[in-house]
């Protein structure tokens, strides 16, 4: 499939939230996003990447303004299944290139994880599907990364 | 936005592979995607959660036929940052549910994983976007996972 960058977004009213070992077993993850949902706190994204030592780290990231419910939340459970802490920045922002069959090819993940290193921009974060891959990045750093990445994939013309 | 979950995907013939405890600081996921493109391995998804420590674990999945070219790139790339050590599953499916508006709704994460808490599924990657929530699981486990998700949300009818 062609791989076609089509357009950059940014969103820079979002918070983070991890909270950090958990136990890896069946029901944490449910019991998480359970007690999200009764709170009801909207999420826009939820990663967790593979274990180590039978314990994971679970982030998901909510509107700005939603911090502090969505912080209660986790603190709460994070108590309830003995998790190690939770940790939450507001400084983050999601910058993410959005396209057709972009995933596969890894030229495009190639060319915009380049372009943020050469800006000096840490990647904290990685999300992606077939149609958008998102990078958490510093807020401070994404207006102008957004710009770069733009330049980078040519869509001014 | 109405949340409507409108399928539910398994992809059986991937594998994953994880590089823990690279160095978290730019340039480095840069360097393992551009090797990748170099070596022409086709990504399905990339996973990078939050660091501790300043180190970081970045997961990607690949076609399961793909696994050794993958693996003698990302074993490579550790060598080369020093990371801690490289990790493979071939035993692993993804398995997702597909939809509009489905991420920000914390009710439909909650259905998702409480269907594969109760079928004692673990849930071993989380990755998501507003029309996509994929989970990777154990191969094993993944027929059955699918069919009681999608009776979960009621998609026979
Ligand atoms: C960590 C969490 O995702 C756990 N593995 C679960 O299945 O709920
Ligand atoms: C870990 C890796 O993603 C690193 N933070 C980078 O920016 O390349």
């Amino acid at each position: 499939e062609q791989a076609i960058v089509k357009g950059i977004a940014l969103d820079e009213n979002i918070a983070k939230i991890s909270i950090m070992e958990v136990p890896d077993k069946p029901g944490i993850a449910f019991r998480l996003f359970s007690m999200l949902a009764k709170a009801n706190i909207h999420i826009d994204m939820i990663v967790q990447n593979t274990n180590r030592a039978n314990v994971n780290d679970i982030s998901f990231t909510v509107n700005a303004d939603d911090l502090q419910d969505a912080v209660t939340v986790a603190q709460q459970f994070a108590f309830e299944v003995e998790a190690q802490k939770v940790e939450f920045d507001k400084g983050v922002a999601k910058l993410s290139i959005i396209g057709t069959g972009i995933v596969g090819n890894p030229d495009i993940a190639s060319r915009f994880f380049e372009t943020l290193y050469k800006n000096g921009v840490n990647i904290r974060t990685i999300s992606t599907s077939e149609i958008k891959m998102s990078t958490l990045i510093d807020k401070e750093a994404a207006r102008d990364a957004m710009v770069k990445v733009h330049e980078a994939f040519e869509l001014d013309r």
